[in-house]
């Protein structure tokens, strides 16, 4: 839609996923392609956080937000070396 | 490093404190940064056994680099880039290597800082000469290059957290930081779930002081480490063609300038295209410290012909003075000299100058005073809750550094020379000093918790001299106070017999966050985990942290609840309570703690009672100490009236 794409990290409830899903990855992939079909999954997150990166427009971040499971949806942020 | 291990008292003198084989050698530290220069001598793998099999970390290829670069020191390298180049642009191989080699030094500084091999003869230029050594000299790195020429981004920084927390670290530093306001940042989240795991996560506190409530990385889960100068300096000294003599700092070789007076001119801030160079050449430029990099306006005077520059704090900035690796003949001085100076180039008529370079002095006291650069608290997320946790050294740190760019960091253009050490200042070298400490109390206490592990850290700070005089602060010249130093400057000696710990679980982080009013949705974002917050729970000042802050809103008491773990002999604590004020009213109950055995455990509460009002936004600081005769457990206690 032309709008501006940027970084987000999605957080996801992981005891929420679906029993039909066998991996998490699988699930928040699914959960992606529910808004966005050319949307690229940049890291799957196992230990750090339940979750993953990933480029969106604010439309689609707005969308994700509301799918079954997803609990967070931010915006990147960058830091600096102290 | 050179000195710092001296100055912290990890000579040969304490040396079976820490054993240097066995448990010392299987810990592994993670650091977060710009990567690493393996062919560093302070990564030689030389005396390390196998890998511990622990480990299952790996040596990413890439750019300028192969997995054969790792060895039994340097175990572990990768480097996350995903998210910077959706956001920069695809990164310039023939400019900045696409792999954990660090192009800009800073990485191989903070990780040969925490964990650096022995070197001996290391210096810069001649200057800090000596033996260099890690912290723990004896464990393992493994390094996750998560910063870029242009940013270090959060989507990598998380990816970097993840893979360490994957790959087994046991500590994980980070000299990095950013703008937050609550604890879903991605480096507080990345940490608690590494706390969760048992790794102790030390982060700068960050280099915006002497602002007040300029802190970084103010989890309670997390270390956070302010700066302090050590005990060591390179005097520079001015010489006025009137006189006049005034020392400041300076890193260059000796025979750079001629021996003679030279002319002298004012260059104003130095910034780039504003020096005249038929003005400037063949002569010694005063230049006024801004927010631009200091290195930067000596090469700006270097390429219009100056010979020297003298770089003067601007009003209002003080007198830190920081060492910095110049690309010409440079003295720094603080605001008060160059004032002066300043005067007497813009009003003598004929004004001219020299710098004399007086080497490496060290002993130099008071020492440690806190950095005016080091970020302060209070903690504006959680005024409960005191920040930073504690000082180490880093003003004018010498590490080990990239042979990919030279010293002063400018462009490889700039600046042609390369070292194998090099001078740097700031909370993310803080930061690893701490990083290495708790690695050899990890080493020690294998069974520590990350909680345990800064409070025996804290407890055992310092924050007077040895005279009795508290603890100086370079931006007033006064005596820093605990939204300063925190507990106090770093001791590891002390740290690792405290007496007494105060322990922290998860679930006490939980019901902290629970406390603090942080929604189910957030506390499932930071801990991952399906919890449920009681109906009523402890107030978030009550986290068993080993220090107090309290915040009075006019009258009232106000009530502290800690528990403190033996991890001493048998032993009778009595307490001893020091205050500034007489406005509040601290009692202790109870006032003595008996131990019959090892890990028991006992409570005790802490009351403020408001007895005088303050004027709103005023500070008193005192302390709460326990001690068996043997051992003094220390909390700072910081009062604040809103």
């Amino acid at each position: 839609d032309g709008a501006q794409q940027a970084t987000y990290i999605v957080h996801m409830a992981k005891c929420q996923m679906p029993s039909s899903f066998d991996h998490h990855s699988l699930w928040y992939d699914s959960s992606l392609r529910s808004v966005s079909e050319s949307a690229e999954m940049i890291y799957t997150y196992n230990n750090a956080i339940h979750g993953f990166a990933t480029r969106l427009t604010p439309g689609e971040a707005d969308s994700l937000m509301t799918q079954p499971g997803v609990i967070s949806v931010q915006q990147e942020q960058k830091y600096e070396l102290h | 490093t050179t000195r710092t291990p001296l100055f912290l008292g990890l000579d040969g003198q304490n040396a079976g404190l820490f054993p240097e084989t066995g448990a010392s050698s299987d810990i592994v530290i993670g650091v977060l940064d710009t990567g690493i220069w393996p062919e560093s001598k302070s990564f030689s793998d030389e005396g390390y056994g196998p890998i511990p099999s622990t480990w299952k970390g790996e040596c990413q290829a890439g750019t300028n680099f192969t997995a054969s670069l790792c060895n039994r020191k340097l175990i572990g390298a990768r480097f996350f880039s995903d998210g910077y180049e959706r956001d920069y642009g695809k990164i310039n191989q023939a400019d900045e290597s696409k792999s954990p080699r660090d192009d800009f030094g800073h990485g191989t500084h903070t990780a040969s800082t925490a964990a650096g091999n022995v070197v001996k003869g290391a210096n810069y230029l001649g200057f800090a000469s000596g033996t260099a050594s890690g912290m723990a000299h004896r464990v393992r790195v493994s390094v996750y290059k998560v910063c870029w020429k242009s940013a270090c981004v959060s989507s990598d920084i998380l990816a970097g957290m993840d893979k360490a927390i994957e790959d087994n670290v046991h500590i994980m530093s980070l000299s990095i930081g950013g703008k937050s306001t609550s604890y879903t940042g991605e480096i507080s989240m990345g940490a608690f779930s590494a706390m969760e795991r048992g790794i102790f996560v030390s982060c700068s506190a960050g280099n915006d002081g002497p602002s007040p409530s300029s802190l970084s990385n103010a989890a309670p889960w997390i270390t956070t480490v302010g700066a302090s100068s050590i005990d060591r300096e390179f005097p520079g000294v001015v010489i006025l063609g009137n006189g006049k003599n005034y020392t400041g700092v300076s890193l260059f070789n000796g025979n750079a300038l001629p021996a003679k007076l030279l002319p002298f001119v004012y260059g104003n801030y130095c910034s780039r295209g504003t020096l005249n160079p038929e003005k400037v050449k063949g002569k010694i430029v005063m230049c006024i410290k801004d927010d631009s990099v200091r290195t930067e306006k000596g090469e700006v005077v270097k390429a219009a012909g100056g010979l020297g520059m003298i770089l003067a704090n601007a009003a209002g900035s003080g007198e830190e003075v920081l060492a910095d690796a110049h690309v010409l003949p440079v003295t720094a001085v603080g605001q008060k000299a160059g004032d002066i100076i300043r005067r007497y180039v813009l009003t003598d008529p004929n004004p001219t100058a020299s710098i004399l370079i007086r080497g490496t002095v060290v002993n130099v006291r008071p020492s440690p005073m806190v950095a005016a650069f080091s970020s302060r608290g209070p903690n504006t997320i959680t005024p409960n809750i005191l920040k930073p946790d504690l000082i180490a050294p880093g003003v004018n740190i010498l590490a080990a550094w990239t042979g990919a760019l030279g010293p002063s960091g400018l462009g490889t253009t700039s600046d042609t020379r390369r070292v194998e050490f090099n001078i740097n200042s700031g909370t993310s070298m803080s930061c690893p000093h701490v990083s290495g400490l708790a690695a050899l109390l990890k080493s020690v206490h294998p069974e520590w918790s990350p909680a345990a592990i800064r409070s025996a850290l804290m407890t055992t700070a310092y924050n007077t001299y040895k005279d009795g005089k508290p603890i100086l602060d370079v931006a007033t010249g006064k005596p820093s106070t605990p939204f300063e130093h925190g507990a106090g400057h770093v001791s590891p000696t002390a740290a690792v017999n405290p007496g007494l710990i105060y322990d922290l679980t998860t679930e006490d982080y939980i019901d902290f966050l629970c406390a603090s009013n942080y929604n189910l949705s957030l506390i499932t974002i930071i801990s991952r985990g399906n919890y449920t917050c009681p109906r009523k729970t402890h107030p978030a000042a009550d986290l068993n942290y080993p220090s107090f802050a309290v915040n009075v809103k006019g009258s009232g008491t106000y009530k502290y609840t800690r528990t403190v773990t033996n991890v001493g002999g048998a032993g009778s604590y009595t307490v001893k309570v020091i205050s500034e004020t007489a406005a509040v009213k601290i009692s202790v109950e109870p006032a003595v703690l008996n131990f019959k055995k090892v890990n028991e455990k006992k409570s005790y509460s802490v009351t403020f009672t408001v007895v005088s009002s303050m004027a709103p936004r005023s500070n008193s600081f005192g302390s709460i100490e326990w001690s068996d005769g043997k051992h003094v457990v220390a909390s700072p206690v910081a009062i604040s009236w809103t």
